[in-house]
């Protein structure tokens, strides 16, 4: 039975895409089967993996135009593609029943054969969003170390808990993971010690450093572990994955 | 007669708050009547400038609820303060006739004595950005020196041309301002010059460099000017300002 994770944070630029995509990889590097779906319409997570113009995307699953489907990327790593027309999603559906419920309908097929589905979520807190954690049995919030990634903090946690309380029960928050991370930076280490007095353990004790390699896969196509297999990026986000394992969800 | 230019960019983590309040607090210290409005849910220009619990928001003037007022930050320095509200406006607007206008239509009061009016938008191309497009003379686009924060620009250019010839004929970009640059990554160099092949001219010379000060100033609740004006994050927000004033837009 797959696990479900969302990586969310409606601030923009967090490492959403980064860690959704290096999380993917490195899982299926590790022997998973793993699925990342693109949520977001900008089409950051299938960029990054290099593919381009799919035949196959995750707006005409939802629409129910096509069955499941998705594209192999690499051994054991698939992905389903994000489309342009997922702007349009939140209007076009406003009036369809349960319209929460659409993309755990759509990713059940896959349940039984994936070990890991990722989904790679948008800069706000909108139907696609909410589609993503009512389908999740846990979700991951990636932060900058910085004031305005935590602001809005109250805002996503009140969210979460409207979807746990009308729409997925069993939702759970797997930790928040700090990314670009300096600890020599008084900014980063006080941000780190707020969520640690709001959160708790839930802060996962491996953090991301800066690191331009991790910048520059995207543009190879490639994950940070096809990329540069021996940058701290691809390094540091492998011990975030053993620690996620450890958490035996 | 104010001239009223939006910040940009559906890419999360730009720099567009950053961008429009440095901005803002830079055209007002040079004696300049600014308004700056806070037109993305998450509120972060509204942090930024320490606004806590606003009377008045840009939420209940664009529902037409109350008449258009703002709060002054500092000398020569307004703003419009966000509501979490407006995360709903899209939906609320749907059926709206000539819903793209509301925003322009709310501003008019304020042209007649304000010098700049700068909009801070939230990372999507939805109503509200589209609103802040049809009020405004001109745009700014905040980029990283990234593959992905360039990826989506064919997309942003599309949305703007379609504004352009149905909204807002008058509709001209100011520039494209490279943020957290540091010329010696041959990756945020590369990234510059793709912009520039395609942008020419449109690329501001002046470039901001990362320093942790802009990333502080917002848990001060002051611009950059007020909270470290030595900064480099200061003198180069400001020889910006400069370079724009020189378009003598
Ligand atoms: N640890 C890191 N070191 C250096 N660059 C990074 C790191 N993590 C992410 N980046 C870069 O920072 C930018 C923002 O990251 P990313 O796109 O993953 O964030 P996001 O939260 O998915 O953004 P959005 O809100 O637009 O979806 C990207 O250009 C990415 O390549
Ligand atoms: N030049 C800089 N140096 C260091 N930090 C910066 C710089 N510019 C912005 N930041 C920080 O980077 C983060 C992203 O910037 P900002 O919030 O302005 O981007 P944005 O495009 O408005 O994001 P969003 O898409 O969420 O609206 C913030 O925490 C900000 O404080
Ligand atoms: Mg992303
Ligand atoms: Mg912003």
């Amino acid at each position: 039975m797959a696990k479900i994770i969302s990586i969310i944070n409606q601030k923009g630029g967090v490492g959403k895409t980064t860690t959704s995509v290096s999380l993917s990889s490195a899982l299926s590097k590790k022997g998973y089967k793993v699925l990342l779906v693109d949520l977001d319409a900008q089409q950051n997570a299938t960029t990054s993996l290099g593919v381009i113009e799919p035949g196959i995307n995750v707006y005409s699953v939802l629409k129910g135009q096509v069955k499941l489907d998705f594209i192999e990327v690499s051994e054991n790593l698939y992905l389903l593609p994000s489309s342009l027309d997922l702007a349009a999603f939140e209007l076009e559906m406003a009036l369809e029943p349960g319209k929460e419920y659409l993309l755990k309908e759509s990713l059940l097929p896959a349940t039984s054969h994936i070990d890991y589905i990722i989904i790679d979520c948008s800069p706000n807190l909108g139907l696609l969003t909410i589609n993503a954690l009512t389908a999740s049995d846990y979700y991951v919030c990636p932060v900058l170390p910085h004031h305005l990634s935590i602001s809005g903090f109250s805002t996503l946690i009140q969210v979460v808990d409207k979807v746990r309380k009308r729409l997925n029960p069993g939702l759970e928050l797997a930790g928040i993971v700090m990314t670009q991370f300096n600890r020599h930076k008084v900014l980063h280490r006080d941000t780190a010690e707020v969520i640690k007095s709001h959160f708790g353990n839930k802060l996962f004790t491996s953090t991301i450093p800066e690191n331009i390699a991790l910048a520059e896969a995207p543009s190879s196509g490639k994950p940070i572990f096809d990329y540069a297999p021996q940058s701290n990026g691809a390094i540091e986000y492998m011990k975030l994955t053993e620690e996620l394992l450890n958490l035996n969800l």
